[in-house]
């Protein structure tokens, strides 16, 4: 089972 | 007052058709350096960014900073009624709660016009750090297509191993599994067919092909795709550039002297075993 991450988690918010 | 005129309005239409499936709503910044649209979509698992340069405009205009939100479905529409030789107008005013859009026909006869209602967007900026890849991978957009295509046949996700000499893209499911491999080519006279490595080490990922296919529809936009990845960090550290970028550069089709006038990227991140 693969599970997908979140790209908002890999940049950072301006 | 902001004023943008590509007369090859074809360029506009495939950039829709290449994020519309993706992103619903999303804002245009417009600046003197040209216009940009970065938007995820709404599962928030990949982000696009599009660019277009000014100097890739016959004319452009841009007295201050302008950023337009809309509904890119709604543009969509529009654009399509546009024909495909037709030079695109997008027309702004300051403080104004709508686009105008003016299809010119080639012959200068016939002018369309469309208003476009602009909408207050509450869009999240995200910042990508401008990073090197350990990995990168040009190959022929087509044939990016058609791999990501044939292998959502066989699984939901597809595996990138990559090495100095070629790169194999494999799939596996209930059915079964299929794999294809392209070697890269050695220096040819039609540059657009060539499979490019560059590499510091080898690298394998998996990535959902859902995203990828709809990020293959960008392939009418460049005969040429960029897969830019780089190996697994381990875990507990920073995920930061652990992330597939998968770039078309956008082209004006001037046969004799062709340059490039903007891009889109996709980014998104590996699928990680449970």
């Amino acid at each position: 089972k693969c599970s997908q991450t979140r790209i908002d988690s890999f940049f950072k918010m301006m | 007052m902001f004023e943008a005129r590509l007369i090859q309005g074809s360029i506009l239409k495939k950039i829709l058709d290449a994020i519309k499936d993706l992103v619903t709503d999303a804002s245009w910044d417009c600046s003197p350096n040209g216009m940009s649209l970065q938007a995820m979509d709404t599962s928030h698992v990949s982000l696009v960014s599009v660019s277009l340069n000014s100097d890739g405009f016959d004319k452009y205009r841009c007295d201050r900073n302008l950023t337009l939100g809309m509904n890119l479905i709604s543009l969509s529409k529009i654009i399509k009624c546009a024909a495909n030789d037709d030079t695109i107008i997008i027309k702004a005013g300051d403080g104004g709660d709508k686009i105008t859009l003016l299809f010119e026909a080639q012959n200068e006869s016939e002018v369309a016009e469309y208003e476009i209602k602009l909408m207050n967007l509450d869009s999240e900026y995200l910042g990508i750090p401008d990073t090197t890849y350990n990995v990168t991978i040009k190959m022929p957009s087509n044939k990016f297509q058609r791999i990501c295509r044939d292998l959502s046949q066989i699984g939901d996700a597809v595996t990138i191993s990559c090495a100095k000499d070629g790169v194999r893209f494999g799939a596996a499911g209930d059915l079964g599994s299929g794999s294809i491999r392209l070697a890269q080519t050695a220096t040819s006279d039609k540059p657009e067919d060539s499979v490019t490595i560059s590499m510091q080490e080898a690298l394998c990922q998996s990535f959902a092909l859902k995203y990828l296919n709809h990020f293959a529809k960008a392939t009418p936009l460049s005969a040429q795709v960029t897969l830019s990845m780089s190996p697994d960090v381990p875990l507990g550290e920073p995920l930061l550039f652990n992330v597939c970028v998968v770039e078309y550069n956008i082209s004006d089709n001037d046969d004799e002297n062709p340059s490039t006038i903007g891009f889109i990227r996709y980014y998104l991140a590996p699928k990680i075993d449970d």
